[in-house]
């Protein structure tokens, strides 16, 4: 996890949770993965999603979780997959 | 703007909706209130109408639920999620729920609920969420004033790639421009088009016009001034079709689709029911104007180019009918738009032109412009 951070210093556990939740909400098909989908386990799955929601955002695509980032991820929003199911 | 896979869309235009659940930290007027202007801001843009239900099963059915509330996308508590909506389909499709952990409010002491139900309203119609940080469809909270809204430019471009602009309102797809106060703006005395719907309600005359009416005495063209149909008759938001009041009973019907409305003055008296009770065939679905004639208590409704006649004291349908217009109504061209009796005669409406009818001499004895009526 502390590698996803930026300054691992400054960032708490609870932001990577918060990260966690928010990424498996809105970036995460839900029911199942889509066939032929090839499923990446662990790190590189959480560092892709936080590039797309980077991408969505019109966030610097670092895959790190910034502090730009983590700012948009603790707005109040939608609950609407923005990756849409 | 983005559209969910597969888009989604609404196959018919007329989509009922009902408040299933409220939340406490509103009045349910207020509820109602902020969904039906939500739900105008999309209507203004593409041609749907919006129908409440009070009870039973709606397209879209809208409540606030707290935590896991059987949907499988459990809410979070305060922050965070605020709501969510499903894309259009059965069942679930159109649903919109709202965390009732949240602060609701009009205004801005808590989440504006116009805005956020806005924004859940744009799923419910097949939108996805939109990168554009400017779009109502955006992901984010972000405050809207709900009076003088206008949608997003990118919103319009995806609600529009669903079902098309609204004829009547494309150039303004947004909040309609209330006209001035004089009546004789030209904007609307040069209006070539006639009114949706005329009737007496109680000494008034009331003449309606896409999300606009206007009031006035019956003897008096004086100060006659608009006002928008959602302040005062929330639930036909726009473009009535017909309308017309049985003056012994003071009450009034409203037509709207294949749907009506009973008010007594201005006071609806329960959900809408369909044309149907009247005895209309299956295939009519939409009542071009309506008049009750005082005289023989009846009621004639006029679809195309035929009219009904309709016995009040016996609540059914003449034998006979239709019959053709124009064999009946000598000296009216065109489709009847409006009609309402004052005073023994007949008015019809049709494009700019009111036609005065004589009943006795069945005939008509002038005709002047529409317009006229509210003061052009």
């Amino acid at each position: 996890a502390s590698t996803l951070f930026v300054s691992p210093a400054r960032s708490t556990r609870r932001d990577y949770y918060i990260a966690q939740a928010y990424l498996d909400r809105y970036y995460t098909k839900k029911g199942g993965h889509q066939i032929g989908e090839i499923v990446v386990k662990g790190r590189n799955t959480m560092e892709r999603k936080i590039k797309e929601m980077q991408a969505f955002f019109g966030l610097q695509v670092t895959g790190k979780l910034d502090y730009s980032t983590m700012k948009v991820m603790k707005r109040p929003r939608c609950g609407v997959p923005d990756i849409a199911n | 703007y983005r559209l969910f896979p597969g888009e989604p869309k609404w196959k018919k235009n007329t989509l009922t909706y009902r408040v299933s659940k409220y939340t406490s930290s509103m009045s349910h007027a207020e509820v109602d209130k902020a969904v039906d202007m939500a739900l105008q801001a999309w209507s203004n843009a593409v041609p749907l109408n919006f129908v409440r239900q009070n009870t039973g099963e709606a397209d879209i059915m809208i409540s606030f639920e707290l935590g896991d509330h059987g949907d499988s996308y459990p809410f979070d508590g305060p922050r965070g999620t605020l709501a969510h909506a499903f894309a259009p389909g059965e069942g679930l499709g159109g649903d919109t729920h709202f965390d009732n952990a949240e602060k609701w409010t009009m205004g801005t002491n808590g989440f504006n609920l116009f805005t956020v139900a806005a924004h859940e309203f744009g799923h419910a119609l097949g939108l996805a969420h939109s990168s554009d940080p400017s779009a109502l469809m955006y992901p984010t909270y972000r405050y809207q004033h709900p009076y003088g809204f206008r949608l997003p430019k990118d919103d319009v471009k995806g609600i529009q790639a669903l079902y098309g602009p609204r004829k009547a309102v494309t150039e303004r797809p947004n909040v309609p421009h209330i006209p001035p106060h004089k009546p004789s703006d030209p904007d609307i005395c040069d209006s070539t088009s006639s009114f949706d719907a005329v009737t007496m309600l109680g000494k008034e005359l009331l003449f309606f016009k896409d999300r606009i009416f206007w009031r006035r005495q019956v003897h008096l063209a004086a100060g006659i001034r608009p006002s928008t149909i959602t302040s005062s008759f929330p639930q036909l938001m726009s473009n009535v079709d017909a309308a017309y009041e049985v003056t012994e009973k003071g009450i009034a019907f409203f037509f709207k689709g294949p749907h009506y409305w009973i008010t007594r003055g201005f006071q609806m008296q329960g959900p809408p029911r369909t044309i149907y009770d009247f005895g209309f065939p299956r295939h009519v679905q939409q009542i071009d104007a309506a008049v009750y004639l005082r005289e023989p208590r009846k009621t004639l409704f006029f679809v195309g180019e035929d009219y009904y006649s309709y016995d009040e004291v016996k609540r059914k349908m003449e034998k006979d009918y239709p019959k053709n217009i124009e064999e009946e109504f000598s000296g009216i061209t065109g489709k009847i738009d409006a009609a309402v009796e004052v005073n023994g005669y007949l008015y019809f409406f049709s494009g700019p032109k009111a036609y005065k009818y004589d009943i006795e001499k069945e005939d008509v004895v002038n005709v002047v412009k529409s317009s006229s009526w509210i003061g052009c």
